[in-house]
């Protein structure tokens, strides 16, 4: 039941 | 041009050594600061981020920006042809279609030269925002690694749990349950194996344990591992290099439906 989402939801484009 | 002089080519082997498995191609951008890389795993949940300081070198000389764009499995097979002992140097030209890597022995005479030709990489660069973490473990690397392999054997994820108590680390599979507690400890004689705790408030996240073992392969590179949590971000896992360089990982957190 987990979701894992992708580390560009925390880091965005430079 | 790039001239970059490493007193032991044993350091970079370790680190290509332990992202090879995650990221596959990566630009080394290069520039007067240094040598650095960022790349997010195939399934872009994790991120490894490597800075490798001007001062790790020496010398160090790079007039203009450069990518070094680079398959990992092939600098791995040059880089194996070295011996942990030699000096490496790793030099390129300003618009280059190879990097050139030479290995010479501080106890003999032998100096190998090495090509690995380029590959023009396009690679988004992420943002990584400077973030108070709510906890910081300082952990021995071993002891981390340790704690993520027994771990995984009972399940896929672990659960972080830092509170002022400690830091639990714990798993629930088919087979049972199973959790290791660690608490700040320090060891005057051995202070590798301090255990420091740093918490301004609880945090309790869940990640997966294959990406963690995966960043356990970068033990080697330090006696020591930082842990970074907080809520609702990615989990930062940090091998201090000498020079203030470094290997860092970043993981996506699993976050319950």
């Amino acid at each position: 039941p987990f979701h894992q989402a992708p580390i560009t939801t925390y880091f965005c484009d430079a | 041009m790039l001239e970059a002089r490493l007193e032991q080519a044993n350091l970079l082997k370790k680190v290509v050594d332990a992202i090879k498995d995650l990221v596959q191609d990566c630009n080394f951008d290069c520039n007067d600061s240094g040598v650095a890389l960022q790349a997010m795993d195939n399934s872009h949940v994790a991120l490894v981020s490597m800075m490798l300081k001007a001062e790790s070198f020496s010398p160090f000389r790079c007039d203009r920006n450069i990518a070094l764009g680079i398959n990992l499995t092939s600098l791995m097979k040059v880089l194996r042809c070295a011996q942990n002992e030699d000096i490496l140097t790793l030099k390129a030209e300003d618009a280059p279609d190879v990097v050139n890597l030479v290995f010479e022995s501080s106890e003999s005479d032998r100096l190998s030269e090495y090509d690995i030709k380029l590959m023009d990489i396009d690679q988004e660069h992420l943002g990584i925002p400077e973030t108070e973490y709510a906890a910081t473990i300082t952990m021995p690397s071993a002891e981390f690694q340790r704690i993520c392999r027994d771990l995984m054997a009972l399940s896929e994820s672990v659960a972080i749990e830092a509170t002022k108590d400690g830091v639990k680390f714990s798993c629930s599979g088919d087979i049972g349950n199973g959790a290791v507690t660690l608490r700040s400890h320090t060891n005057v004689e051995k202070p590798d194996l301090n255990v420091e705790i740093a918490l301004s408030e609880p945090v309790a996240l869940t990640f997966s344990l294959k990406y963690l073992v995966n960043f356990c392969k970068a033990s080697g590179l330090s006696s020591t591992v930082k842990l970074c949590l907080s809520n609702e971000v990615p989990l930062l896992v940090e091998y201090g290099l000498a020079s203030n360089s470094y290997l860092r990982f970043y993981l996506a957190p699993k976050i319950g439906d």
